[in-house]
């Protein structure tokens, strides 16, 4: 909660580190660390979803594979998908959201490139017309 | 302090 706070504009990064270390500690750390952080990027505070992208990014960089694996699960990806989706959560997340959730999918097609799953899930955006270009 | 964890994954949304 601290580290995605909507009502501060400025990124915790001390909260930030401590949410990464909470992640590498705990056995199933990765998998509740999604759960919690899907939760906050569905928020319809555009404040709140961008600090937990910024949280994301920052546990893809510093908690290692066991999170990779966890993250390119279409369990957590479908969370991501009904964002941008207007059948789910899309209508109440801003287009600045929106599109950070592009890039961050686009950016592990890129990353991991052998996690199909994350292929899959593009591709499947792109073939809706979700993701366009 | 076993836990049981079920590892299965979801499938693709279709959106």
């Amino acid at each position: 909660d601290e580290a995605t706070d909507p009502s501060i504009s400025e990124e915790n990064w001390e909260c930030i580190q401590r949410f990464c270390a909470q992640v590498n500690a705990a056995a199933e750390g990765p998998l509740f660390a999604l759960r919690l952080l899907a939760h906050k990027i569905q928020s319809p505070q555009e404040g709140e979803a961008l600090h937990a992208l910024t949280v994301l990014e920052t546990c893809v960089n510093n908690c290692g594979e066991r999170f990779h694996s966890e993250m390119a699960k279409f369990r957590f990806l479908n969370e991501l998908i009904k964002v941008l989706s207007p059948k789910y959560y899309g209508i109440w997340s801003s287009e600045k959201v929106k599109s950070r959730v592009t890039e961050v999918i686009f950016s592990w097609t890129v990353w991991f490139p052998q996690e199909v799953k994350i292929q899959d899930a593009y591709q499947m955006l792109k073939k809706q017309g979700i993701v366009k270009g | 302090t076993a836990s049981f964890h079920d590892d299965s994954d979801e499938d693709l949304l279709n959106i």
